[in-house]
């Protein structure tokens, strides 16, 4: 898993998680909210139920576990919504 | 399912590989979509033929960045590929990322493992929530193609679109069933007897119905195994099987016909007529096999006589076939299985099982044939 050696050497960027949850879990791509904390945050939502899908905590958050699952190769077909 | 439940309405489907990666010989990657292919055909009425060019209903592909669909893949990891449902045009098509290193192993990433779940979308499928299941969408090489089996999930889901395959007893689960495979056959059951018995790689194969137990030293339980969750191309209901050691192979009979296995890997070629090993054309099957490892001798049984077949020459001994009765005295016409362990010979037969001494050239025990399965 080149990958995730990749992760120890040099966290990945927000911007990857973005992307992933634009291309797999149909997060609105003008999306601005993805820091903010709030648990009524889209973004945090979005979170969790790639958490929920993915059988993780469902913890809203970025933690280690849910990335790793993030980094791990998968298939390109959304797991939510479709293609468009 | 995907919204709407897209399905086939036919069952016979076409599919034509439309280019190939350079990471494996070309008839590795058309084995490894046939054998894709035969995970679903085994549980549904779907059947499957290769066209060698024109359009087809799933046109497979290997491609890399951009190739046209407004879904560009991302270079080595991330996406391995992806596949649309069911439907005309590029509908049912699947897009391999060519960026990806494709193997038939564990190293890199897995193409028969990648196909059958993208074949899993085409044919109506989404993904499943399920980690146990084909259809969850992170690849995991822990599914690998030799404990390769789908979920229940996977079985119910695609069940759901087409229905159970028409000679399976595998079927769509009642949602309140907690057995999902009835059909199984219970192994400590006293009445239990055994098609063909093999070993493979120092462990114990014991084939039923449609179904194998597994014996290995690393699990004190046995497993039990669809065959074709190992070898999708192989029938069911065999009559015998054993190892060559000297191969790595082990050989399966039904009927006339006979296939050679290395690992989850059927190999090319087969299946061939028995009658190439030099049995005589009044032979229709063989009830049982087994090979010594230490002579390099396999010896086959039918009816109530036995050949003995040299494996070093790939040819039949002269001097045969012999009655059982004189050389095996004890052991009774039409054996189911043979087997060799602990320097004997298990001979099975119904539901019992004689342990043969060859030095002694004497039955010296006599067992229920699924004493094996710790029952």
């Amino acid at each position: 898993y080149p990958l995730q050696g990749a992760v120890r050497q040099d966290p990945p960027s927000m911007d990857f998680a973005q992307h992933y949850l634009e291309k797999y879990y149909n997060l609105e791509k003008n999306e601005k909210q993805m820091f903010r904390r709030k648990e009524s945050s889209p973004v945090v939502k979005k979170i969790q139920e790639m958490q929920k899908f993915l059988g993780l905590e469902m913890t809203g958050k970025l933690d280690s576990n849910t990335m790793d699952v993030m980094l791990k190769p998968r298939c390109g077909v959304p797991d939510v919504g479709g293609f468009s | 399912t995907f919204p709407g439940s897209p399905k086939w309405r036919k069952t016979h489907l076409t599919y034509r590989v439309e280019n190939y990666t350079p990471d494996l010989p070309r008839e590795r990657v058309d084995s490894a979509i046939e054998k894709a292919l035969k995970v679903w055909e085994a549980v549904t009425p779907l059947t499957f033929s290769r066209l060698p060019e024109g359009e087809a209903d799933i046109m497979i592909s290997f491609a890399a960045g951009e190739h046209g669909d407004f879904y560009p893949f991302d270079g080595l990891g991330q996406s391995l590929a992806h596949a649309y449902p069911p439907g005309p045009g590029f509908y049912g098509d699947v897009h391999f990322d060519e960026d990806e290193k494709w193997t038939l192993g564990s190293s890199g990433t897995n193409l028969f493992l990648v196909a059958a779940h993208e074949l899993g979308h085409t044919l109506g499928l989404f993904h499943s929530d399920k980690k146990e299941a084909l259809m969850y969408p992170v690849y995991n090489f822990s599914r690998n193609p030799t404990q390769f089996q789908l979920s229940q999930d996977d079985i119910d889901g695609i069940q759901s679109l087409y229905g159970p395959h028409p000679y399976s007893g595998v079927s769509v689960v009642p949602t309140t069933s907690v057995s999902p495979r009835p059909e199984i056959p219970t192994k400590c059951d006293p009445s239990l007897s055994f098609d063909a018995v093999s070993t493979l790689r120092g462990e114990l194969l014991f084939f039923k119905d449609r179904y194998l137990w597994r014996l290995s030293r690393w699990n004190p339980e046995p497993e039990v195994h669809l065959i074709s969750a190992f070898w999708p191309s192989l029938p069911s209901h065999l009559d015998a099987a054993y190892e060559a050691n000297s191969k790595d192979s082990v050989f399966i009979f039904k009927g006339t016909q006979f296939w050679a296995v290395q690992g989850s890997e059927v190999q090319a070629g087969y299946p061939k007529s028995i009658y190439t090993l030099g049995f005589p054309p009044a032979v229709r099957k063989i009830d049982a096999a087994v090979s010594d490892k230490d002579t390099k001798k396999t010896y086959f049984f039918v009816d109530d006589q036995y050949w003995r077949f040299d494996e070093k020459r790939w040819l039949m001994d002269k001097g045969f076939p012999r009655l059982i009765k004189d050389d095996f005295p004890g052991i009774e016409p039409q054996v189911d299985a043979v087997l060799q362990a602990f320097g004997f010979f298990y001979f099975f037969h119904g539901s019992s099982q004689s342990e043969f001494d060859p030095n002694a050239r004497m039955v010296t025990h006599t067992l229920k044939s699924n004493s094996w399965l710790l029952c």
